[in-house]
């Protein structure tokens, strides 16, 4: 699951990156 | 648990609800009601008012001298199509963006970092959606709807004449917004009721139910606790909120439908990758 949410997925463990959006 | 426990957790949660979320439910409805200080939101409510305006959705902070901004011309229809789907790809983006800060909250219910990641996937990308008509309830109002930080007003009416299916996607939301509003919860009481939501157990593939439910559980006591005393007089206001639940899932449900429909008739349209991830295999 962790894998087809990466970008989630990395919300979760770190702060929210604009780099994401 | 004690009550005065159960207090904490609400004030934590209203407190992260607060930090997290950049337009509360008092400000969208002091700006609908017309009672701020601020200027009026530039309205939206054909296609030459959002070629208008389209520059500004999703600013922060609406240029001054350009609200007053006139004669665009008539727009091709062609041209039309162009801009209902940039408006489209404008909201994807505040939607992502929003996607995060619902993330952030959602970190902060206490006990939530400490769920299987597995789960916490789960629970984000089940809830988002839900969690995301709650949180644009207060901005909605029969007419319309505030976007673009409270900025901008889009007429319901305009919405509706959007070609199919993007004139379909908001009108399920508006009806439910009346009704929901109608409880008149405020920010306080949104926070838990956004909690719970988030902490639902019967999210499908979740490995570990167990310590969700008792994580839910206690916000559910918070939240009963919050609105006897929050609001004396509304009878039955526990059991009202959480019906709405299930108006949630079938507003879901017709969500995911026309965003399928969506990505069979637009071929121009490219679906943000962070909200692809929510959409996918969802129901």
């Amino acid at each position: 699951l962790k894998e087809k949410h990466k970008i989630l997925h990395r919300l979760l463990q770190n702060s929210t990156s604009p780099v994401d959006l | 648990p004690e009550a005065a426990d159960l207090r904490v957790l609400a004030k934590h949660l209203y407190e992260s609800y607060l930090k997290n979320f950049p337009l509360t439910k008092a400000k969208a409805r002091a700006i609908l009601s017309g009672k701020t200080s601020d200027n009026a939101p530039f309205v939206i409510h054909d296609m030459k008012s959002l070629a208008e305006g389209e520059q500004f959705i999703n600013c922060r902070q609406l240029p001054r001298q350009e609200q007053r901004r006139t004669s665009m011309g008539l727009i091709q229809s062609e041209l039309q199509s162009e801009l209902e789907l940039r408006f489209f790809r404008s909201c994807q983006s505040r939607s992502a963006e929003a996607v995060s800060e619902v993330t952030e909250f959602a970190k902060s219910i206490p006990g939530f970092v400490n769920l299987d990641l597995n789960d916490q996937v789960t629970l984000l990308k089940y809830g988002m959606i839900e969690v995301l008509i709650i949180m644009m309830s207060p901005l909605m109002n029969k007419d319309g709807t505030l976007i673009s930080y409270g900025q901008i007003f889009m007429t319901r009416e305009f919405i509706k004449s959007l070609r199919k299916p993007f004139g379909e996607i908001m009108e399920p939301k508006f009806e439910f917004s009346v009704k929901f509003n109608m409880l008149e919860l405020d920010d306080s009481d949104m926070a838990l009721f956004l909690a719970v939501i988030i902490l639902s157990g019967d999210r499908p593939g979740l490995l570990n139910v167990k310590p969700i439910e008792v994580l839910q559980e206690n916000v559910l006591h918070s939240m009963e606790l919050h609105l006897k005393m929050n609001h004396p007089d509304s009878l039955q206001l526990f059991a009202k909120v959480l019906q709405k639940m299930t108006d949630l899932r079938q507003l879901v449900a017709h969500h995911v439908q026309v965003m399928q429909l969506m990505k069979e008739t637009e071929i121009d349209m490219c679906l943000h990758p962070l909200l692809q991830e929510i959409m996918k295999d969802l129901y």
